[in-house]
């Protein structure tokens, strides 16, 4: 998190700190669930990964319950049941980041408390949230002027309408590349140091529900170009609603 | 002369019958049936010269050393002394008949072919308990007491209390096995209401089927030889049930009806060698033996339909008021019964009701349950309530709530009766110390 600020205890108690192919971030979902970004788990053009899921999920570290890193590794990780991979995600298309969401299921549900709790998922009707301007919070355990952050951070974000994206992205050399999809949105901005970088990726872009008094998910740390230079991408959660419940309630 | 076999009837035919019987001829015929009998002998058909007084031919009928008759002519003849349908009955079992013709069959220079008899003879029963068949000098003695007749003899019987002896007519006092075994009865002392013999060790058992209970009701007169001072010296009466003395007795005091509680009773009763008290007479009945009256342990035992009384193969239901268990020993039990036995006792002792217990509620994952009364009351109609971990927890319950009871049938359920624990699901979205900005 770049330009952002310690997290409090308790501030953000769905942060999830994760080891696979790096660190990540997530979010708690119910008891059982992590939200991430699907590239912290299938990295776009990493060599060799076959994409063993159980493997994956054999590996993967979670670490909940604590804004420190240090803290984090003595409480213990929280190991993966199964790893859920959106499938319109590929791993080899490196200008892609469409369909960047997945879930894991944690092998044993968490005990929730005051500095552990779920997030929440938007309403699938309350377009609100991604409106042009529209304030949100990220947290997470990324990068911060090149360091990588022991301290839970977070930073206030606007949303930022898609054709301003879409604009900003375009005057971007790498940019032109990029596929901005209907299933991302953009928040930051253009000139001021706050922003989301490595590290944070999986974390989640959350905004306070007026109406409901609670916090919810909106977006999910998914790319930039660069960090703290302009606009961060975040993979839309709303689109995906169907997709995650039909997992989650599954189970 | 020719023996008749000793069938119980026949025929007898004069000879050559039915041509005319022979000149000169002289037929005897012996009829001898068994004991028990006597004989009866009528005439079919009847054809003699007829003489005056029978003196030509003639048949001549004798029983019990007496002459029953000379018979000849033919029906309807002035002559002679025809039988006609004559029914001879001897008194004994034999009888015996003479037929005599003599050397012609003529009137006026004409022989007349008179064919001659033929007879029939039937055994028939003698009842020798009718005492007008006892001839005087009958040497039969006459039955004691009883006579039976049947077909072809008789046997003589004896009052209870008497047993016939060796020579089948007469009758001792017998009491020292008499064995009763109706459902009810009368035995005395034997004679009653005369006085009793002496030197008497009479037995009577009365022995019914289990499950029964022998009354004894002493009727009037109640007289056996006793003494002022000294306890039935004399004669005793003893009734004993299973071994057990209920009681001996003497005087003229009736000891009046006894209930035995047993479905075996044996009454003895032993007399000296003199006296002349009238004796005892018992009627006695029986009646299925009742078991004590069946007590509930506890306020919340239900005998079901109770009974006035209960009897032999009488049963009796038990349950509990709702919300408690039967209980018998250790044990829990689906329902409980228990029957009257032959001896008039129940077959299991009365069950207990415990009240149900639910046991720990179940516990709630992220929460926890509370008693609404008293604490660790896990009692029948106990309340608790759960809830979870707030605010990190949110409780979703079925339609019956968070609350619990202890039902009847030991589960906890809420108010709609279901089991279903409640859940604790997270609460989303709710940070503790959510982010406030407050510089601006």
């Amino acid at each position: 998190i770049l330009g952002g600020k310690r997290a409090a205890l308790g501030s953000f108690p769905w942060q999830a700190l994760t080891h696979i192919h790096g660190r990540g971030g997530g979010a708690l979902l119910g008891d059982r669930w992590i939200l991430t970004a699907a590239h912290t788990i299938l990295p776009k053009g990493a060599v060799g990964s076959n994409g063993d899921l159980e493997q994956l999920a054999q590996e993967a570290n979670v670490f909940l319950g604590h804004t420190s890193v240090e803290e984090l590794h003595r409480m213990g990780n929280h190991p993966v049941r199964r790893i859920f991979i959106h499938p319109d995600y590929n791993p080899n298309d490196e200008y892609n980041f469409n369909g960047d969401i997945a879930l894991m299921e944690l092998k044993h549900p968490v005990t929730l408390g005051p500095t552990l709790l779920p997030i929440c998922l938007p309403d699938s009707a309350n377009t609100t949230f991604y409106r042009d301007g529209h304030m949100g919070y990220v947290s997470g355990f990324g990068v911060e002027k090149n360091f990588i952050s022991n301290e839970l951070k977070y930073v206030s974000l606007p949303s930022i309408a898609r054709d301003t994206c879409r604009r900003w992205l375009l005057s971007k050399g790498t940019g032109k590349r990029m596929v901005f999809s209907e299933n991302m949105f953009c928040a930051g901005f253009p000139r001021v140091i706050q922003d989301t970088c490595q590290g944070d990726s999986g974390s989640v872009f959350t905004v306070l529900d007026a109406q409901s008094g609670r916090w919810v998910a909106t977006g999910i740390v998914s790319w930039g170009i660069g960090c703290g230079k302009g606009y961060g991408f975040y993979t839309k959660i709303i689109n995906y609603l169907d997709w995650i419940k039909g997992i989650v309630r599954e189970d | 002369s020719s023996p008749v076999p000793s069938k119980l009837y026949g025929e007898i035919r004069s000879p050559g019958y039915p041509k005319p019987y022979p000149n000169n001829n002289i037929s005897t015929w012996d009829i001898h049936i068994p004991k028990g009998y006597v004989l009866k002998l009528t005439f079919r058909y009847f054809d003699l010269e007829p003489s005056e007084s029978c003196f030509y031919d003639y048949v001549k009928i004798k029983a019990d050393k007496k002459n029953l008759g000379r018979y000849c002519g033919q029906l309807g003849s002035n002559t002679g002394n025809h039988p006609g349908r004559k029914e001879f009955v001897s008194k004994g079992n034999r009888m015996h008949l003479a037929f005599h013709s003599d050397f012609s069959n003529e009137d006026n220079g004409t022989v007349i072919p008179y064919k001659g008899f033929l007879a029939y003879y039937q055994a028939v029963d003698l009842d020798e308990c009718d005492p007008n068949n006892a001839d005087e000098k009958d040497e039969r003695p006459q039955c004691q007491h009883f006579c039976h007749n049947y077909v072809g003899g008789y046997f003589c019987s004896c009052r209870a209390g008497y047993q016939l002896q060796s020579d089948h007519h007469t009758c001792k006092v017998e009491c020292s096995s008499e064995l009763f075994t109706e459902a009810s009865g009368y035995l005395s002392s034997p004679e009653y209401p005369q006085p009793y013999p002496e030197d008497l060790q009479c037995n009577y058992s009365i022995r019914l089927q289990k499950g029964l209970s022998i009354i004894l009701k002493f009727l009037e007169p109640f007289e056996i030889d006793d003494h002022q001072q000294v306890h039935c010296p004399y004669d005793q009466l003893k009734i004993q049930a299973r071994g057990r003395e209920i009681g001996e007795f003497c005087g003229k005091k009736s000891p009046g009806s006894i209930e035995t509680n047993s479905n075996e009773v044996d009454i003895l009763f032993f007399t000296d060698e003199s006296g002349f008290s009238r004796g005892w007479k018992i009627h006695y009945t029986s009646e299925k033996i009742r078991c004590p009256q069946p007590v509930p342990l506890d306020q919340f035992t239900i005998i079901t339909d109770m009974q006035p009384v209960y009897q032999f193969q009488d049963y009796f239901v038990v349950s509990c008021k709702t919300g408690y268990n039967l209980i018998q020993g250790n044990q829990k039990l689906l329902s409980f019964t228990a029957v009257c036995q032959a001896d008039g006792t129940w077959h299991q002792s009365m069950p207990r009701c415990e009240i149900v217990k639910c046991g720990t509620p179940a516990n709630l994952t992220n929460g926890a349950f509370s008693y609404v009364n008293k604490p660790g009351n896990d009692n029948y109609q106990s309340v608790i309530a759960y809830r979870c971990n707030e605010p990190y927890y949110h409780i979703v319950t079925g339609t019956g709530g968070e609350r619990f009871t202890c039902s009847p049938e030991g589960t906890w359920v809420d108010q709609d009766g279901q089991t279903r624990t409640p859940a604790c699901l997270p609460v989303c979205g709710k940070p503790d110390n959510p982010v406030t900005e407050i510089q601006r």
